[in-house]
């Protein structure tokens, strides 16, 4: 038996909208940690995890592990007919081969419920591996994302370079190139609004702005965002949940061959 | 122009 109360729905409709159009189908697990996910796209270029730790549901009874494959596309279409202030409840009965969405009003005048069908997904369960990052990045989600989309209008991939000065994002396409500097700034009024650069060593590496643009759907979740950046590895995109956890995007670099 | 690599060498299946 599954039954998990989240008084803030709206954060479940944000996590879909963030990541149903990275990745089509997905085994969302549930334990006593939590209901989180981890799913590759079909490309195997990128990567999404997401954590919504148990501590964060108003009710969270999750007898035993459960890993439920679901269609994000559908999910997203059911999260849809929520309303933003609803209070959603997930319920699954186990060996049950759906999964019941309930959504209630906050005055409790309109209750809902969707049931979905379940799919059996073979997904491959990756080890991430702990790394030490040569620079982490953390700036507004919103700035963040107005970057991806300016740059993605002259090129298709960026550079993300970090240095002592700052964090340098640059693309080059057929009608000529663009870089945007964004220096570390911790001075501002609000701490969502600063740029703040941990660098041990200079890093550059190269992605596809294509993904890029993708995470940035995760932008309504958080105000700010993580960019963690070491040689050779994946880029970590991160955007934390509010008391809940976090979404974390993977993105594999260019090589030059 | 550079290649795209995919995230499969970089994490290990389990």
């Amino acid at each position: 038996m599954l039954e998990l109360r989240l008084v803030q729905g709206s954060l479940l409709k944000k996590v879909l909208e963030a990541i149903k159009d990275l990745v089509n189908d997905a085994n969302f697990d549930c334990s006593a940690t939590g209901f989180s996910l981890q799913a590759m796209d079909s490309s195997h270029v990128a990567l999404v995890a997401l954590l919504l730790r148990s501590e964060g549901f108003e009710h969270y009874r999750c007898d035993r592990n459960l890993s439920m494959g679901m269609n994000l596309g559908n999910m997203a279409k059911m999260l849809k007919c929520a309303g933003n202030d609803d209070i959603i409840t997930l319920k699954a009965d186990d060996g049950s081969d759906t999964v019941t969405f309930m959504f209630e009003s906050p005055t409790q005048d309109k209750i809902s419920d969707f049931e979905m069908k379940l799919m059996d997904i073979d997904s491959e369960h990756l080890g991430i591996p702990e790394a030490e990052y040569h620079a982490i990045v953390r700036m507004p989600s919103s700035e963040f994302g107005r970057i991806c989309k300016d740059l993605s209008s002259i090129g298709d991939t960026v550079v993300i370079s970090v240095t002592k000065e700052g964090v340098k994002f640059s693309t080059r396409g057929d009608i000529g190139t663009a870089n945007i500097v964004c220096r570390q700034n911790n001075t501002v009024d609000k701490p969502e609004e600063a740029t703040i650069i941990e660098m041990t060593e200079p890093v550059s590496l190269t992605f596809a702005l294509r993904y890029m643009n993708s995470f940035t759907k995760a932008t309504p979740l958080s105000s700010i965002v993580t960019l963690s950046l070491s040689s050779d590895l994946p880029v970590v995109v991160e955007y934390k949940i509010a008391e809940m956890g976090y979404i974390r995007f993977y993105l594999a670099p260019k090589i030059e061959e | 122009p550079p290649k795209q690599g995919t995230l499969n060498k970089f994490f290990a299946g389990n």
